[in-house]
């Protein structure tokens, strides 16, 4: 039975057409999740991957992944990278462009900010169902803390907790502000 | 493991090793370099949270049990893609002034004797609001298959300036620490937040020094239903006196 089952699994599958993007923002860009669950296979080898595209000084929101390391790859245009540790130290703070690749380990926060070109990339993950928390956006896990606990634990009013839950409604894409930026550092 | 991790002689109960002191309460963290915890792959710790404290939220790269001991609270498990289900109702608010339309994950009661399971990388906090201590005892399993870091025990917080602790932890390395939007810089915050530069420093809290247990400035206002005096005493009579 092996020619009915692992000799005819299905090995391919394309994550650069915008079609297939399972989280699209027309204002910042689009995201394409590579897992086992629309790739079977990837359940053997526990591995999967994401395709991204973020335009013009678009972000991408603070987030980690909770149970795999992730390898991205830079194919087009170049962003504002910066990764944080557990004890809240910059470990990567640069301009990553394409062709260069960056390990981001399980857990670690990476921000991203898109340069004047926009920035697109592919990302390995070592899960077959890698999982990712935001820590601003509309689904993040800041907008799931009540307000107090905001206001008591960083020291701020209820009324700048309660903006911190919702001034951002996008969820893991953001469209950049009109104030002018300063330049990615080298 | 690493080979041989697991070849002990003897075996021996132990004390909690160090202690970081925060404003509103304690944490004691056994040896996880000990052989016994090596072998099995473990890291503890026990936090002592007294009333009106609040555990900062935070996550571990390893899943974790945690048992009460004592005491009672309430904690927010933040669960990646799940909706705010507790929420505060509009009518509610309507003819109070400046009441706030909140709403969040749901919250879960902790009383003595709670099992609670944290799988790795689901950040939590945990709020004291009993007359006693809130006395929390924590298993770590680093060596899991759901971490994929080093068996070193590291808590992520996101939010405070837990630098004490982490210092310690780390065999007193003299390194600036602090929670994880704290190696972000400010104005990249201010425009993921979109708030302004002050309130983006704040999320930083280099500037605090309340350590990773905090006093909350008054009773901690969360949506969450409330036990009726009926369903309380019916708890306090346990499962003698229910009726068949």
């Amino acid at each position: 039975g092996l020619e009915e089952t692992i000799c005819s699994a299905r090995l391919r599958q394309n994550i650069d057409d915008p079609s297939r993007a399972d989280f699209f923002n027309p204002r910042a860009g689009r995201l394409t999740i590579l897992n086992s669950l629309t790739l079977p296979i990837l359940s053997f080898l526990q591995l999967s991957a994401e395709r991204g595209v973020l335009y013009r000084n678009a972000i991408m929101a603070p987030q980690y992944t909770l149970n795999a390391h992730s390898i991205i790859y830079a194919t087009r245009g170049e962003a504002h990278m910066q990764i944080v540790d557990h004890r809240g130290q910059s470990v990567f703070n640069e301009r990553i462009q394409e062709g260069q690749m960056v390990v981001v380990p399980q857990n670690f926060v990476v921000v991203k900010q898109a340069g004047r070109d926009g920035f697109e990339w592919v990302a390995l993950k070592t899960n077959e169902r890698a999982i990712f928390s935001t820590l601003a956006g509309h689904t993040s896990a800041l907008r799931a803390i009540p307000v107090d606990v905001l206001a008591n634990a960083y020291q701020i009013s209820r009324d700048e907790a309660m903006k911190l839950k919702r001034r951002r409604d996008e969820s893991i894409m953001f469209e950049a502000s009109a104030r002018p930026r300063r330049e990615t550092r080298a | 493991q690493q080979q041989g991790g697991c070849q002990i002689e003897r075996l021996n109960a132990r004390e909690p090793q160090r202690r970081i002191e925060a404003e509103a309460g304690y944490t004691e963290f056994w040896d996880s370099d000990d052989d016994q915890f090596q072998c099995a792959g473990v890291a503890a710790c026990r936090n002592v949270i007294n009333p009106q404290g609040l555990l900062l939220p935070s996550y571990t790269s390893a899943p974790a049990l945690l048992y009460v001991l004592q005491g009672k609270g309430f904690q927010g498990i933040m669960i990646p893609g799940c909706p705010e289900t507790f929420q505060s109702s509009q009518q509610s608010k309507e003819g109070q002034s400046r009441r706030f339309h909140d709403q969040h994950q749901k919250i879960r009661n902790l009383r003595e004797g709670d099992v609670i399971a944290l799988p790795a990388g689901i950040a939590h906090w945990c709020y004291n609001n009993g007359e006693q201590d809130l006395v929390l005892l924590i298993i770590e399993d680093t060596s899991n298959d759901h971490n994929q870091l080093d068996n070193n025990p590291r808590k992520f917080f996101l939010a405070g300036n837990p630098q004490q602790q982490q210092q310690q932890q780390q065999q007193k390395k003299q390194q600036n620490q602090g929670n994880v939007l704290a190696g972000m810089d400010v104005d990249t915050l201010a425009e993921v937040f979109r708030v302004d530069m002050e309130t983006a420093s704040r999320l930083q809290g280099q500037d605090d020094r309340r350590g990773h247990i905090v006093r909350a400035e008054s009773d901690l206002q969360v949506i969450r239903p409330q036990r009726t005096r009926e369903e309380q005493e019916r708890e306090e009579r346990g499962y003698e006196g229910r009726d068949n």
